[in-house]
């Protein structure tokens, strides 16, 4: 279940359109300070789902829409499309791509498509994490936060291997 | 439940002493259950021993060291249930070069089976991958992809420009 | 007491704005008292708004970025009270190579003043630096000190290994 | 009042004496990973006083004394020296330099000097701190530890705040 491509539009720091196809084993990114390769991987999380604010560094839910910029206006909206292989049939679906988005609107309305279709965020959720007995949809270590999977907390470490179980 | 903590606690516990060994060159690490007992109530202890060194609590650790331990537990954890792809935010942050390149060795090995995003500064990181897009903002405040092309990396890498 | 508490919040806010557009190249930088009335119990508000983006929480600005920031925070504080010798360990460590060279050349004006130890990854940090010892363990377990020749770091830097 | 020369011994993994000379406006320390940076600046807070536990690293006071390794016995007691150049006559002393030595035996006997006099730490945090109105001995960022100062807790912020004034 590879990912083919993912699109963003109004979605934090990518004020126009923007999209990245990833077809290899180990795909880079990289750039200067403050330019966006982070709010790439918000974006992957927000679109599968991710509903904690926290997580996706934001304050309130349309924080993660393009505020705007000296010489662009705000986004009324902010828009993420993910795209996988499903040729191996890991998703319970008989096309052969799997396109999901999310759209959010300035006024807090919600949408979720399948393939270009509205659909539910629990439909979504069960598909991907449907894949299998317990399959780990998407691993993501994000900046900074490597450190949380040694905390000092013996606790915290074990909710760590509980999640893993 | 308790049975299948218990098993993947078990997995995960081979799987770090053997990615431990492999990611110090040596040494060894163990994780333990501070109340076996109860094992869906108690904390986790890691024991760390890096080739030479003693096993000290691994809050005296260095920050690479305690990168590469997080990095060694991620993957033992990502082994017993590996996801069809995995993004790696900076991850190689506060690695050496020695330990960029152990760390790129590890990630290569993976990708055989899952599709790696890694997200860097450092340039031996960059030269490991198959593709490399830029995120930069050419408008202020508006981010785009740019193109940005390996061979330039490799060869600054040749000519020793390291992390 | 209040009225000193006032007196060097007012000093560091505008050391901080001033320290802001130096690490940034430009924009603006406030910090506010959240309940002015109270200053002694008051929380303190940090509003940074880099060179052509709009002004956001400061939780959203990126790893690098909120190193500059805290950068422009430190050397703020320590204008008010200037310490005879200061010690940075690794905090250029998210940065990318243009922030280095911003952060080195904010250093080395403070450097007039006070003695600076920093430890370092970065070949750009190093090729600022007037001495450098390194740290290492030929015997493993055990800590020495060697030379490190600048002119080498220098060299390199020239062929452009960069951060 | 700078920093001449700081020499530790026995004092976490300085398992032999190491010894290093601070002349230049900008030393820059720099090696492998897990090989002893991050110790020197534990040994110069550690000889300058600091008493947190959690600041050093370590889990016990005794925790800074070398523990040994494959090849070296641990050590009997942690000792690090750190001598500042007087000449400017910042520090109340008649002497041009200015050395304070801090020991810690293994059964947790401690022991400061002050110019290889016995001292008591109180005269010497006195020495550090009454250099002036409030002035700031020395100014310590740990690794990691930068995004303290900008705290998201508006509370821990104005704590920073206070220290300064
Ligand atoms: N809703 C939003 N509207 C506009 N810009 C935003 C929004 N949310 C975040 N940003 C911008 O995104 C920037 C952070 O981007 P990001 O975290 O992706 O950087 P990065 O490339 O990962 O940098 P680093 O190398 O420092 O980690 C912020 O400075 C901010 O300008
Ligand atoms: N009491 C002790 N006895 C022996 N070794 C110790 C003791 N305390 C710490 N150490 C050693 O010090 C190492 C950490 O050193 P330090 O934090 O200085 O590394 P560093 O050079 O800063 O590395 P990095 O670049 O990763 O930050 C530990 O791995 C441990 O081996
Ligand atoms: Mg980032
Ligand atoms: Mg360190």
């Amino acid at each position: 279940m590879r990912i083919v491509k993912l699109e963003m539009d109004g979605f934090k720091s990518f004020g126009r359109p923007v999209s990245f196809e990833f077809t290899a084993p180990i795909t880079g990114v990289v750039g200067p300070n403050g330019c966006g390769k982070s709010n790439v991987v918000d974006a992957t999380r927000w679109v599968l789902g991710e509903m904690s604010r926290k997580a996706l560094r934001a304050g309130s839910s349309t924080d993660v829409i393009f505020s705007g910029s000296a010489t662009r206006k705000p986004a009324n909206r902010a828009e993420v499309s993910i795209t996988f292989d499903n040729s191996c049939g890991t998703l319970p679906l008989s096309s052969r791509t799997v396109k999901i988005t999310r759209r959010l609107q300035k006024n807090g309305d919600s949408e979720y498509l399948l393939n270009d279709e509205p659909a539910k965020l629990r439909d979504i959720k069960g598909l991907i994490e449907g894949t299998g007995a317990g399959m780990s949809a998407y691993s993501i270590m994000e900046q900074g936060k490597m450190d949380s999977l040694i905390q000092s907390n013996p606790d915290d470490r074990r909710r760590v291997f509980e999640e893993a179980a | 439940t308790r049975r299948m903590f218990l098993e993947t606690f078990e997995k995960i516990r081979s799987n770090f002493a053997r990615l431990f060994r492999r990611m110090f060159g040596g040494g060894s690490a163990d994780i333990l259950l501070t109340n076996p007992e109860e094992p869906l109530t108690s904390g986790v202890e890691i024991i760390a021993k890096p080739p030479g060194k003693e096993a000290l609590p691994i809050s005296m650790r260095s920050g690479g060291e305690r990168a590469m331990i997080s990095v060694a537990m991620m993957f033992a954890i990502y082994e017993t249930n590996p996801a069809p792809f995995a993004i790696l935010d900076e991850v190689d942050a506060p690695l050496d070069e020695a330990n960029v390149d152990r760390f790129c060795t590890v990630v290569a090995d993976y990708a055989k089976v899952s599709q790696f995003i890694i997200i860097t500064h450092h340039k031996k990181t960059m030269a490991a991958c198959d593709t490399l897009y830029g995120v930069t903002m050419q408008e202020p405040g508006t981010s785009t992809r740019v193109s940005v092309d390996l061979r330039d990396v490799r060869s600054s890498e040749l000519v020793g420009a390291g992390a």
